[in-house]
């Protein structure tokens, strides 16, 4: 389910460069994640969170701006639970 | 009155919840 709602935004986001590479950068985040690369995920994670945000912030009332809303919620719960998992390994 | 569109919205949450992600572990 996640990944076919960034891919529709991605196809949203065709006439937005930055925003098309800040959603690229979130899905290298998500494959990092899931092959176990919690380092590298969670600097993505913050890379393409950080830009997103600017991009939501600029987006006019709209689907795409529902769907960005609810895409950065998902990234950033992801990235907060690797982030405590990071954390309890260093214990 | 509606609430602006732009506060359904919470930014600062958002951005605090990113500050925190990016401190140091």
């Amino acid at each position: 389910q996640g990944r076919s709602a960034r891919e529709l935004l991605m196809e949203m986001a065709k006439d937005k460069p930055r925003l098309f590479a800040a959603l690229d950068v979130a899905s290298a985040a998500v494959a990092k994640d899931e092959e176990g690369s919690a380092v590298d995920a969670l600097d993505l994670y913050q890379q393409s969170l950080g830009e997103l945000l600017l991009m939501l912030s600029a987006e006019p009332v709209g689907r795409r701006r529902e769907l960005l809303h609810a895409e950065i919620k998902t990234l950033m719960g992801r990235a907060e639970f690797l982030k405590e998992q990071i954390k309890s390994y260093q214990w | 009155v509606d609430p602006s569109p732009y506060e359904d919205i919470d930014f600062e949450d958002l951005s605090k919840r990113l500050d925190e992600l990016k401190k140091k572990t």
